[in-house]
Parts: C-alpha cells; structure tokens; sequence
C-alpha cells in the first residue's frame, strides 16, 4: 500500500493547484527555505483526518486556507485529494484505488469525499483504523519530535508510548 | 491494559535496541527501562544511549548529532510496532554530519521494501538516496510551485539546481 | 525600571527592524510590539515578521528556516543593545538553505569588525566565510582533539577532510 | 578585545589538553557529530563564571569532569583558562592581556585564577560587568534558544528582553 497521488489546490502556499505523483520507494521534497515543503506534509495529514490544528501549525481552521499576498486576493475555500494504491488489500475496500479527499471554507464548513462521493470525517478515519495510517500515528516523524522524545517531561514521552499500545 | 501497555514497551525497547545499533555500531550499547517501584502505567521511561564508548550518566550529555540520531532510533522503534504503509520525515538529518547522514539513508533504505518514505530535505547525500525528487518554488511571491530538478555532473547530486519545468 | 525597560525595549525593536531587513529583503515588513493595554512591566511581547510579500497571521505560520532566521535577527537585536565582544554561534545555520546561508554570512561579515566570531557548524558555506578553521575530532574513542583541516580544489570548500595534525 | 588562547584539560571530552589560539576574525569549529564542538562552547561559557550547569547540559558540577571511557579512567579535576586580549582596554586592567582560569575537582571544590593568581567567582564576575561579557550574556547563539524566543511562552521571551535591559 502506498501513497501514489496528492493532489493540492487553496490549502497554504498552494494558491494554484499543484499535483504530485509518488512511486513505492523513497521520494525526496526539495526546495528553499519557505516555499512549501511542510506545508505538503501538513496536506497529507490534514487530507488524512488531522483535526488537531496546532498539528499544523495553525491556530483556527481558516488558517490552512491560501489567505493572499501583496498581488493575490486571499482564497474561499482549501482543498486536498490523496489517491492510496491498496494493492496489498490492506484497507477494507473492493477498490484498488481508493481517493480521500477534504475541502474547508472560509465559513468553517468542512466537506469529506472518499473515492469523490461526500461521506463523513468519520468514514475517513473507520478507514484507516488499524493500518498504522490514521493521521495520529507515527507516519509523521519531524525535529519538533526529537526534542520532545528526549526531553525530560515524562507525561511527553509516555504519551508516545501510549499511543502506539 | 498493564498487561498490553508492558507487552507493547518490551517490543518497543526491542526495537529499539536493533534500530540504535544499526545507525550506530553493533557494538553500542543503549537501552530502554521503566522506572522500578512504581505501577507502569505511571512510570517514567529512561532512555539509556552510550554510543562509541562514552559512557554518558543521562542521554542530556550526548551532542546534538547523538541525541537527533537516537531519537529518531526510538521513533523508529515506536513506528515498527504498528508500522503504517508510508513514513514522512521533515528535515530530520538537519543536524547530522556527513557519516551519520550515510547511516540514517542506509536504515532507510533497509525498511524501505515495506514502507514507501517520502523525506523533506536541503541535504545532498539524503538526496542521492532517493529514486524520485519533487522541487518545490516560489516563482511567484507568496505562491508554491513544483519544479523539475535537475543535477550538476550526471547523477551525482553535486547542487540540485533547481529549474521550472 | 518602567522607563528603562521601553528604553531598551525600543532599541531592541529599532535593531530587529534593521536586522531582519538586511536577513530577509530590504522591502520586507517586521515589527515588534508590546501587549497594549498591560502594564509594560507584565506586558507579552508580539513577534510580527512577514518575509517576502507573504501575510502571514502569526510567526508559527512561517517555515523552519524562516523561523530561524527570524528569531537570529532578534537574537542579534538583543545582542547590539549590549554587545559582547564575542559571539559564538552553534550550529544555527542548520535550518538555513544556501541563499539564507549567505545572508547570514553576510551578516556576520558586517558584524564582523567589532565583534569577534567563533562558529560552529558542519556547513561548507559557513567553513567558507571564516578566516581560520578548528577541526575537532575523537581519534581515539570519547577523547576529542584538534586536528588541521584541509579542503580540496584549492581554497573552495569541497569537502572538508579532516586529517590529522 | 578579544579571546585569543583557550587551553582545556579534563572538561568533558578533553581527556588530553588541548590548546585553541583564535584571532579577532570569524573563526569556525568544525568536525563530525559528538567530537567536542560544543563542549568547546561550553568550556568557554564555565571559564567566564557560568554557574548554571544546565546552561553546559549538565546536572551536576561534577558532570563536566571527564568521566572515563573504556580504555581511559574518569579524571579527578577539569580545568580551562582563557586569554583575553584587553586592546581596546575595556577591561578594568592594566594588562593587555587578562588569563582567567577555573578548576573544579570531583569533592566539589572550585577553583578560579585571574591571571594565575587565585580568586574568587566574584572577581571574575566583576571584572566582566558592563563589558557585555558575562557568561549570561547574549555571547552564545544556539538553536534551542531559536526555539525559546519563538515560542509562545511569553515569560521566556520577556526573560530574554529583561536581560538585556
Ligand atoms: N494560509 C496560508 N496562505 C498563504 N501562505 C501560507 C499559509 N500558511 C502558510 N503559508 C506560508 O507558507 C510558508 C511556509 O512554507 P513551509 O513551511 O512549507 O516551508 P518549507 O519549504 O518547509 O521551508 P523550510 O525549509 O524553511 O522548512 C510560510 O512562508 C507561510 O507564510
Ligand atoms: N564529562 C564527560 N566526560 C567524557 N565525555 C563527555 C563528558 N561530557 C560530555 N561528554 C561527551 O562529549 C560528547 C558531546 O560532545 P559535543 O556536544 O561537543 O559534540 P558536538 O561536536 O557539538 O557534536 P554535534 O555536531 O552532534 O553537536 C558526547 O558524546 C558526550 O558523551
Ligand atoms: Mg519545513
Ligand atoms: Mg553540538
């Protein structure tokens, strides 16, 4: 199983849309300081059912939409679709292919589409219930992770452990 | 649930062992205990990393490459008990030196006939391990955009000189 | 103490405005600003940086390396109210592509005729801008020692192979 | 003024002495993950009078003494002395040139020379009040404190403002 499209239009630095196509093997993100690395991690997260928005560094859900520059108007609505190759089975689908995807609005409506019919965030997350995937696992490791691992606080840590039981 | 939550720290602490040697050396030692005398699902969990011969008394003492290396050794362990289809690391190998990045790309490489990585990095030699390289852009101020990126000196990564494409 | 603090307050604003000018472009937009309403004493200070035409609504919307990059200008704001006649630097560079890597050598350079530097970093760039390297390196395990550093291809920076001396 | 000659032997990492004369320029210290660079930075900082052990990522006095490794026994004192170059006299000396030294041996006891002379932790403070010198001054950048003023902790922020006022 594997990650094989993503699709972003509206979400962050992404004011047009952009597509990205990956293979099985190790795909590398590239690019200057500030020109939207992150913000692709953040989309996959955020397409795969992250509610959490500190997760994504924003403070409020209007926060991940495209919100303008000195010569663009900011945008209404962000949106996200990930195309997950099941060629193991794994997910509990007939479908080979199966396509999540997101929107949200300015309004803070949030609309949920799995294989482009609307269904709700619950759908989503079902779905990936025990493949490891769910946004909240480990499929997200980044620096920020590494200090709080290794810090002393001890509620952090085990919190890490816990989820993973 | 004691009995699920110790079950899943000892493969944790396994995994973890392995992992460790395997981006330092075979002949490391670290290790991975609950505090004694207190009821596990309250106990504090020590990290113990001596790597090449130190014999650090808390893994506080460890440099900045050492503590990153180790940390992404027990995140990795973590993942490896409940390991999801795709693994996403920002900008992880930041801090480490030429050698440890060609460890950290080398254990990627082995969990990689199982896991499809999508890694975000400035690092050259992280670069050269990948099969596939996204550019990300702002040509436009403000604007995310994806690029081809192209190579000095055939396939060796010499500067990823980044080009619209 | 209240008129000591916005005095120094003030300049600290008056340095980080001019810093972050010459980090990022000279027509990009910083401010620092007290909590209004609070007694200056107890009032939180807000960060505003807004690099390159973007908007954002809040420091935690910027990248890692924009971030860094910021918060250095205000580090070095603070550092010019009372100037040390050192500074030592480690590893900061870290999050930096190359472009910011020459600003911030840029920077240091200026800085450089009344303040002496010793940084510390593993980057080729950085290596490039000092006048004298230290190598250090453990040869025999958990001992440190200082070695000489060659480059190769004259006085580029290739790749610092560090023997010994 | 400038620091021109640190001389380290038993702090930390340095098993063996080891001798660093810089000149006024930028100097950069280089070398792989976990040699000595920091500890470096850290001998620097406890040689001005840093009395705050957590500061050199300690947890103890005696944690900066060299504490053995397979090959080698633990050592019983750690001691650094620096020469400070006082050109532009900005020390209240008459020397040109000002040594400061410190010992601390494994019963706890302290030593501090100035100019080899023995002397107490308040002379050394003393002599580099108003000089921006102190060893809390704003002389070390690293990236946790990237982290620090970033944060949204507001009372580490205005901790850091306060200093310097
Ligand atoms: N809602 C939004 N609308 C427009 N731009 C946004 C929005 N949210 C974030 N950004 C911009 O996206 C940029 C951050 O991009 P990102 O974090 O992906 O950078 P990065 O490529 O990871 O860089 P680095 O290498 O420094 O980590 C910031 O400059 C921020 O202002
Ligand atoms: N008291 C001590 N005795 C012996 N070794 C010590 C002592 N204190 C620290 N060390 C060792 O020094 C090493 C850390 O060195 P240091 O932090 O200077 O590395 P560094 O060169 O800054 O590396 P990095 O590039 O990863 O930041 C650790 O491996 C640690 O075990
Ligand atoms: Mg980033
Ligand atoms: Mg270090």
């Amino acid at each position: 199983m594997y990650l094989s499209k993503l699709e972003i239009i509206g979400f962050k630095s992404f004011a047009q849309k952009v597509n990205l196509s990956f293979d099985s093997g190790i795909s590398a993100i590239v690019g200057p300081n500030g020109c939207g690395k992150t913000n692709i991690v953040d989309a996959i997260r955020w397409v795969l059912g992250e509610q959490r928005y500190s997760a994504l560094r924003s403070e409020k859900m209007e926060d991940v939409i495209f919100n303008g520059t000195k010569s663009r108007k900011p945008l209404g609505m962000a949106e996200a679709s990930l195309v997950i190759e099941n060629n193991k089975g794994i997910l509990p689908s007939e479908y080979t292919q199966v396509t999540v995807g997101r929107r949200v609005y300015r309004s803070g409506e949030s609309e949920y589409l799995l294989n482009k019919v609307p269904c709700r965030l619950k759908d989503i997350l079902d779905l990936f219930m025990d493949t490891g995937m769910g946004a909240d696992a480990y499929s997200v490791i980044e620096l920020k992770m590494v200090e709080t691992i290794l810090s002393d606080r001890t509620e952090e840590r085990r919190r890490l452990f816990e989820e993973a039981a | 649930a004691q009995a699920k939550f110790l079950e899943t720290f000892e493969k944790i602490r396994q995994n973890f062992i392995e992992t460790f040697k395997s981006l330092f050396d075979s002949g490391d030692e670290c290790d991975l205990k609950l505090e004694e005398n207190v009821d596990p699902l309250e106990a504090g969990i020590d990290i113990i990393a001596k790597p090449r011969g130190k014999r650090p008394t808390s893994i506080h003492l460890l440099s900045g490459g050492e503590k990153t290396l180790t940390a992404t050794a027990l995140l990795f362990a973590i993942y490896l008990v409940k390991p999801s289809p795709f693994c996403i690391l920002d900008e992880v190998d930041a801090p480490l030196d030429d050698a440890n990045i060609d460890r950290f790309t080398r254990i990627i490489r082995k969990f990689a006939d199982n896991t499809q990585f999508i890694v975000v990095t400035h690092n050259k030699r992280t670069m050269e391990a990948a099969n596939a390289l996204y550019g990300v852009t702002m040509e436009e101020e403000g604007v995310s955009k994806l690029v081809t990126v192209r190579f000095n000196q055939g396939s060796q990564v010499q500067s990823a000189a980044v080009v619209s494409g």
